[in-house]
């Protein structure tokens, strides 16, 4: 109905606010009607504006700034909806070295209540572990797994 | 609730049977490229119940059964056991299909369709992936997706 | 032929003028996320005739000048400079564009039009840039694309 | 014409696969027409087969397998009509340090006659610098310029 999905939405973007400043340190953002007067049939926007720039079309945006507000909006809804489980497949390779710090700041909030499996190729990522995981192909075509011990994390090159 | 264990046999790129036991908090996976990371994840959503064999990067049902290496033949099924831990209790979800594309299901060992899978996963908070899943290569389209594809994500969040 | 220098000024973010100097060789470019880089190939491919602005991840003409900033107010036009080197003689092209759309080009200060422009690229040697440009996330996608698509890129190559 | 296409399709091809063989260190790789029968129409097909792998669909490519088939057609088209110049935006980001390390093989053979502009987070990427420039914004919102001494590189976190 109306107004369960207004609710839904509003409740959704404050999570999106609170979010984009853990991971942007600042700016402001904000998930809203595209056509107020019509809340049954609009589409919805995402307007961002990153620390220190100008409000600006999306597509303008970086690949980290992109990546960085594609995760804060899929979290927003994640946390409105919290599963026990997130799965995050290598979504730390646009982003530079303090981008992955504040994503790591975040998961290691969420990550009370939520069990995360991450792949990854960047040792400061590593940081957040609290179990690692190798996988290889010591017989090609075939897959192996074993444990690494997280005391190792940061002698690893992933 | 947590995802204790994954339990892998002749799933794409592991054709002998393997365990991973996975802890709370995150679990992180690296390896060198192709090794099957990814294949790790494409089987736990295989296990809660994927239909579309195109988000498991696959053209037809028998890409994800092992299709043989120099020196192993391609086999003829493949299985995945996924063991939840719900407060104590276990819950085992157990899915296996043949070359012919007939997938056979089971919730602690006994017999069940999809529909069981889905309604297990729901029980324990488990609902559609996009909400928890971010598919590798994926995570810069997130933010640019249209305003109604916005909507539609918010609107099945509600 | 090598491009000796690229010159940006009112172009995108970078509101005064800038000059690079590149080496024959590889020329690195490093920087956090939103830093300008990007902008910096940006800047290339409009300044050697670039006519659709979605290629340039802008969605009107105007995204591609310098849009302001908390001091600095928008500029009113965008220009590059670029300046080859062929075997010790200099071949300098010039862009301008303003608000409205409209682009004036400059070969070797001589007023020109796209066609001029494109003919001495042909004679530096450089063609479509979707055979010497690689964007940003694109390089997943490339091997995945229809039979085709891949037989035009053959045939436009030969 | 069709020898033309043909002998274009051939050339490439050969490019193909010794590219193949520089970045993957071993495997085989193919570029044909999809229908031999009817050359003017007939889309183009690649395929490829990974070292100790059998031959597969492309889809089931690991990301990083997919990033450097890629590569590797765009090169074989590239050396058959090469240009002055080669810019590459964050190619590396979902490759492992080995590949990276092939990679860098490959682009140290091509700089001799091809100047690169290449984008990147990855240190390790850096060992190919001729120049290095990194680009930052002291300023919000306004992009500037410094030069990097290249001896400096293995220290520049980027
Ligand atoms: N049905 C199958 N049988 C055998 N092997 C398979 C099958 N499906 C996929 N593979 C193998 O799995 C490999 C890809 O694995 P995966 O995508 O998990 O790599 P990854 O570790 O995620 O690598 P990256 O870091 O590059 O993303 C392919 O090279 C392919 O050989
Ligand atoms: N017309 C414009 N006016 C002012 N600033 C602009 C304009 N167009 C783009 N920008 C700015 O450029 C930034 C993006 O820069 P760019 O894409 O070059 O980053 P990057 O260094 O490549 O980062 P990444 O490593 O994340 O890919 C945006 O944050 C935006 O603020
Ligand atoms: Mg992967
Ligand atoms: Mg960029």
């Amino acid at each position: 109905s109306r107004s369960r999905f207004l609710t839904t939405l509003e409740k959704i973007n404050e999570n999106f606010k609170r979010i984009y400043q853990t991971l942007f340190k600042g700016g402001s953002a904000e998930i809203k009607l595209l056509d107020e007067t019509d809340i049954l049939n609009s589409g919805v926007e995402i307007k961002v504006k990153l620390p220190g720039k100008k409000l600006q079309n999306l597509q303008l945006l970086s690949g980290g700034e992109k990546a960085l507000s594609s995760l804060a909006f899929i979290f927003s809804m994640f946390l409105y909806k919290p599963s026990p489980i997130c799965v995050l497949d290598e979504v730390d390779a646009p982003l530079d070295e303090a981008n992955i710090e504040n994503l790591m700041v975040l998961i290691n909030e969420m990550k009370t209540n939520t069990q995360f499996l991450i792949v990854t190729h960047n040792p400061k990522t590593l940081e957040v572990a609290d179990t690692i995981y190798g996988v290889t192909m010591i017989e090609p075509g075939v897959s192996s797994i074993y444990s690494i011990d997280v005391s190792e994390k940061d002698k690893k090159i992933v | 609730p947590y995802l204790k264990k994954i339990d892998i046999f002749g799933f794409k790129s592991f054709p002998s049977r393997i365990e991973i036991f996975f802890k709370k908090g995150a679990n992180l996976i690296i390896g060198p490229n192709g090794s099957g990371k990814s294949n790790v994840l494409d089987a736990l959503i295989w296990g809660i119940g994927e239909t579309k064999i195109s988000s498991l990067r696959g053209g037809k049902t028998e890409d994800i059964i092992f299709s043989g290496n120099r020196k192993k033949k391609p086999l003829a099924a493949a299985e995945v056991s996924l063991i939840f831990d719900n407060e104590g209790e276990e819950v085992r979800l157990f899915r296996k299909a043949y070359r012919d594309g007939e997938s056979v299901f089971r919730v602690n060992s006994k017999r069940a369709r999809l529909k069981d899978i889905v309604e297990e996963l729901y029980k324990l908070g488990i609902g559609d992936r996009k909400y928890f899943f971010i598919e590798q290569g994926m995570i810069g389209n997130i933010i640019t997706m249209g305003h109604l594809e916005k909507r539609i994500l918010i609107e099945e969040a509600a």
